[in-house]
């Protein structure tokens, strides 16, 4: 289990108010083979189809996950996405061929943990995003086992969030993870929650659109 | 590598939630640096599912008469998402919102740079573009030698200047509307001499004037020593880069925001052994 240095607790949410239809579940793959027993898988879905939009690198390697997501983004014009399922660990990232076709097969294994799974002719309904070692081999069959364990593992609590924002580290030192209420002026007697976590700590010039 | 997943349970249109994230990531995600390296796998995605909003209430979106800025344009002129006129009060409102929210996921990436002890902003003020200070504070941010003496802590505001210097889009980058606009006289846009460069304390206390228009000012070493101890940092540059007379106040300033963290020893160890 990591430790979070003593400098960097305060920024570690112990309460959380998370939006509605949210869950989220991680479980351990070991993508890293140094990595024994933290959570290296995360899910984030929604119980209902959803909106999604994505901002990705304008890095001219883009990685597997990159390139899959947009083009679902694109072929699904931004409707009837269901969430996103991440590793650590490794980038998949100048992986050629079997890079995409990993990136592939994860998005349609979480999209199976649904039952509703649609034709290859149709997009996956699950965005994709990993990260770690660039160059390296995505270890697939440990990934799509731990895939089903994380829906299992799916919860709205915000030991859930938490850990999510945990499961998606790599060289960082605590979990980013923060949320918030507000409203809206048309209609300011119902509350809405806005939740996100992030993960960056080296390689972090983000450009991207 | 940068990966980001916001969720939230507003109801928001298919057309519209790319521009909304796009808007957001140019003030907040696009703006902050830990090494200068940007990764194959960045991605930052917003989900919306709708979940609590009431029943028959339309999607936030914007005005169909909107199109989404080209880039180039939002560059120059990140104070509106779109072209022309306003969005509805609601789309706004959700805009400010994700803007603020993202804004502060993004500074908590920085205050956990690998190795970093401080988290600095940089906050560049231009008269004559919100892109011209950008680049400004895009070079200081990306100076190894500015990074070092941060995290040495010495007040080494001779690098901060010549990060600003070398910046590229400033000296050549005469293609571009914002540039073209002013003239070619003035392609070069920065003058040494007008530039102004502070620290800034985190605690509230006054700012230590490092260079006022170009001249050095004697700089109280115990000061500077004492504000290079906190943590918290801002680096202010007045870059006077206006066709204003000098000394008149500006009616109009632009100002770019950047974070980023020091550099230590601990950087290297970390990146000198990550495949394993």
């Amino acid at each position: 289990e990591r430790t979070i240095p003593a400098a960097k607790q305060k920024y570690v949410p112990t309460a959380g108010s998370y939006p509605k239809g949210f869950l989220v579940g991680t479980s351990h793959a070991g993508v890293k083979a140094s990595n024994t027993s933290n959570d290296d898988i995360t899910m984030v879905v929604s119980d209902r189809p959803c909106t999604a939009g994505g901002v990705f690198t304008k890095n001219i390697f883009k990685a597997a996950p990159v390139q899959v997501s947009r083009r679902s983004l694109k072929q699904m014009a931004n409707e009837g996405f269901r969430g996103v399922i991440v590793n650590s660990g490794c980038a998949n990232a100048v992986t050629g061929k079997l890079g995409l076709e990993h990136a592939h097969i994860m998005a349609r294994e979480t999209d199976q943990c649904f039952g509703d799974v649609p034709g290859d002719e149709v997009p996956p309904r699950t965005l994709i995003m990993s990260t770690g070692v660039i160059g390296q081999r995505l270890p697939i069959d440990k990934i799509t086992a731990a895939i089903p364990k994380a829906h299992g593992a799916l919860g709205s609590s915000h030991e859930h969030w938490l850990n999510a924002a945990k499961a998606i580290c790599t060289t960082d030192t605590f979990p980013k993870l923060l949320s918030r209420t507000f409203r809206l002026p048309s209609h300011p007697d119902t509350e809405y929650s806005i939740a996100g976590m992030t993960k960056g700590a080296g390689m972090i010039h983000p450009n991207m659109a | 590598t940068l990966l980001g997943i916001i969720c939230t349970d507003v109801k928001i249109a298919p057309s519209a939630v790319d521009s909304m994230l796009r808007y957001a990531t140019n003030r907040t995600f696009n703006c902050i640096s830990i090494d200068g390296d940007t990764s194959t796998n960045d991605t930052v995605t917003l989900f919306a599912n709708g979940a609590a909003a009431p029943e028959g209430i339309q999607p936030l979106n914007l005005p169909p008469s909107l199109k989404p800025a080209p880039e180039a344009k939002n560059a120059a002129s990140p104070s509106s998402p779109v072209q022309k006129d306003p969005p509805n009060r609601d789309t706004q409102a959700f805009t400010a919102v994700l803007s603020s929210f993202m804004t502060d996921l993004a500074k908590l990436v920085v205050r956990d740079g690998e190795g970093a002890t401080k988290f600095v902003t940089i906050r560049v003020r231009s008269d004559i573009s919100y892109f011209v200070a950008k680049r400004a504070a895009v070079s200081i941010a990306r100076s190894a030698l500015v990074k070092t003496a941060l995290y040495g802590k010495d007040a080494n505001w001779g690098r901060i200047l010549c990060a600003i210097g070398y910046a590229p889009s400033i000296m050549h980058d005469t293609g571009l509307p914002i540039i073209r606009s002013i003239g070619e006289g003035h392609a070069r846009l920065v003058e040494p001499e007008r530039m102004s460069v502070s620290f800034v304390p985190a605690d509230g206390s006054e700012e230590l004037k490092l260079v006022v228009r170009g001249e050095p000012e004697v700089v109280d070493e115990g000061r500077a020593k004492e504000i290079l101890e906190m943590e918290d940092l801002e680096i202010l540059v007045r870059l006077d880069d206006g066709p204003a007379p000098e000394g008149r106040e500006r009616k109009t300033q632009h100002e770019a925001v950047f974070w980023t963290c020091d550099f230590s020893h601990e950087y290297v160890t970390i990146n000198g052994d990550y495949r394993t």
